[in-house]
């Protein structure tokens, strides 16, 4: 994260640490439920295989997990059909952890969209994660917050690429706050009005050359467009095992 | 080695680099998109801008930055440069790299270099114009022959001759100096197939593949021809109407089984089930509180916050059809409800509907911070 702060101990219990063998941290990643979490499509291209993979929550330092972090092994990676690397497009899995996690204070889901629920663009919500900061690699979870940025007005940052129904933008103009990578698949969170609910809207996905001034938002896969898609896959893996 | 893992001597599994051997190099097709109408077809890695594979220099940002940048019309032979960058052309006697000559180097830094300095950019640092041979001195090197394209085969050619990017052709602004890349936009202009009834464009491939694309999805209707007593899946194979909402699944795709149960009517929350491509209410006699929980998680409702028994509405059009609780219900572990439910008469002895409301379960919290953490007194 770009622009961004250490975060709390506990102020995203939901955030979680996609790890495979020697290479420790590769993606951030999102807990909707106690035994599915979501990331991108992208952080397993080559590694579909689940058995390279762990997923760590509760943490805060990655290179000090503390007591109450949680470890759990991937049972499946689902991973979007229509995914497209070239484009970036569909850029979605869905992750089944090998058993439940603990609920705690500092390991819990995060809510997922309604169906149709869209944040507003101008309005603020959060990335996290343990990504890039421009200048170094953090330890510490790392939180910032950034405005939604409409799609006319994020298509015009971007000449290589076109922005989907199945992207979000979000940021400000380069150089102050934004998501890098490290990132990937990490949440993008927006507070509910009662203050006390956050609800998950964004998967950090991709954006322009993130530590140089090259203008540009990041953009998210956006959640909302894929919340049935989720739903079935949950119940499929759930109900429909062979 | 510092070339790609040595090729296997007899075939056998990748023999481990001797130290001794250090000449690795070998040739590969060129797989990248961006450079696949170059005077040379085979490469090899690392390229000139320490990439390894061509899967890396995919998604470079220099693959990125190159055909932006051959868009402002800076060099005619930036694109021929840069590939020699990205996929360096690999002398297929030798095994070789052939560098681009350091004059080609020059122009295109001296040209565009400035280009970049607009929007806050360097010159990739890794192309320095030194490295590259003289193209009078005995060294072969590269330089672009007469009818090497500056466009890539990710630009769309204006018929000024101008490269704008692929995404821009008939995207409804005017990118080309003489507009050109808007006009004859019509799908099968571009090989593409017109959604009936819209403008919209769509790739052949994306036909009845199980992904509405089009407005009112007639992409994929009348994609399968199935007989009476099947039923089409979302990947349009049939399936016999009695294999429909069994709990176990007959299409590829498991679509057989989707949908299968709902909360429906005004208080959203009688329980209906499709079974055998009909609908059903499920009668209460034996129902119990596993069933209901069972229920909420399938459809992702969370757990349930209330249960009742409605009575069935008389004289409802048509006969109801009833579904009864299995007799070995809990021994079909893991099975959705649809399995754990049977057809057994018209009857139900009480008349009576199971209805299910469902609360979703506590979720975007943050306990650790405390309920107010933005308001503590001070």
């Amino acid at each position: 994260i770009l622009g961004g702060r250490v975060s709390r101990r506990g102020a995203w219990p939901w955030q979680c640490s996609l790890q495979s063998g020697q290479s420790g941290h590769v993606c951030g990643c999102v807990l909707i439920s106690r035994q599915w979490a979501l990331t991108v499509a992208h952080c397993f291209e080559g590694r579909e295989n689940a058995e390279l993979w762990k997923v760590v929550l509760g943490l805060t330092n990655l290179d000090h997990p503390g007591p109450h972090s949680q470890t759990r092994s991937v049972r499946a990676i689902i991973v979007h059909p229509r995914y497209n690397r070239a484009v970036v497009d569909y850029d979605i899995s869905v992750v089944q952890l090998d058993s439940e996690v603990e609920e705690t204070a500092h390991v819990r889901p995060v809510c997922l969209p309604q169906p149709g629920q869209l944040p507003s663009p101008d309005s603020y919500c959060y990335i996290t994660g343990w990504g890039h900061m421009g200048n170094r690699m953090p330890f510490k979870l790392q939180e910032g917050e950034v405005r939604i940025i409409s799609m006319s007005q994020c298509q015009s940052y971007f000449d290589m690429k076109t922005i989907t129904p199945r992207m979000l933008c979000a940021g400000y103009e380069a150089g102050t706050v934004d998501s890098c990578m490290g990132d990937s698949g990490g949440p993008l969170v927006c507070e509910e009005e009662d203050g006390l609910h956050w609800r998950l809207f964004g998967l950090t996905s991709w954006g322009s050359v993130c530590f140089s001034k090259v203008l540009g938002p990041g953009v998210y896969s956006n959640v909302t467009h894929f919340t049935p898609w989720i739903q079935q896959q949950i119940y499929i893996h759930t109900y429909l095992t062979d | 080695c510092m070339s790609p893992p040595c090729q296997p001597a007899c075939g056998g599994a990748s023999a481990a680099c001797d130290p001794r051997n250090t000449n690795c190099s070998r040739c590969e097709p060129i797989t990248l998109e961006l450079c696949m109408n170059l005077p040379y077809n085979l490469t090899s890695f690392p390229n000139y801008l320490g990439h390894l594979s061509q899967r890396e220099s995919s998604v470079s940002w220099e693959s990125s930055l190159f055909p932006a940048l051959v868009q402002t019309g800076c060099y005619q032979y930036l694109m021929f440069y840069a590939c020699t960058l990205l996929v360096p052309k690999c002398d297929p006697v030798s095994l070789q790299k052939v560098p681009p000559c350091r004059s080609l180097c020059r122009s295109a830094k001296e040209k565009c270099e400035s280009v970049l300095g607009i929007v806050g950019l360097q010159w990739p640092e890794d192309s320095d114009c030194g490295q590259f041979p003289e193209d009078r001195g005995n060294a072969t090197c590269l330089l672009p022959e007469d009818g090497v394209d500056e466009c890539s085969p990710s630009h769309f050619k204006c018929r000024s001759g101008r490269c704008v990017l692929g995404s821009k052709r008939c995207d409804g602004h005017l990118d080309c100096d003489d507009h050109s890349d808007e006009d004859n936009c019509g799908c099968s202009e571009r090989a593409l197939w017109e959604c009936p009834g819209s403008k919209v464009c769509i790739k052949p491939t994306m036909i009845c593949d199980g992904f509405p694309d089009c407005p009112l999805q007639v992409d994929e209707a009348n994609c399968s021809v199935c007989r009476d007593n099947e039923l089409a899946c979302n990947n349009h194979q049939c399936v016999h109407r009695t294999l429909w909402c069994d709990g176990k699944k007959h299409c590829s795709d498991s679509s057989d089984e989707w949908d299968c149960v709902s909360l429906s009517d005004q208080s959203g929350s009688v329980l209906t089930v499709f079974k055998t491509a009909a609908e059903y209410q499920v009668c209460a006699d034996e129902w119990n509180p596993d069933l209901s929980r069972l229920t909420c998680n399938q459809l992702g409702l969370g757990v349930p916050s209330s249960v009742s028994m409605v009575p069935d509405q008389p004289g409802v059009p048509g006969r109801r059809r009833w579904l009864h609780v299995h007799p070995e219900w809990s021994l079909r572990n893991g099975s959705a409800l649809q399995a754990r439910l049977e057809k057994r008469s018209h009857a139900c002895h009480s008349r009576r509907r199971v209805s299910v409301l469902c609360a979703r379960e506590e979720c975007g919290l943050r306990p650790a911070l405390g309920l107010h953490p933005h308001r503590t007194k001070r």
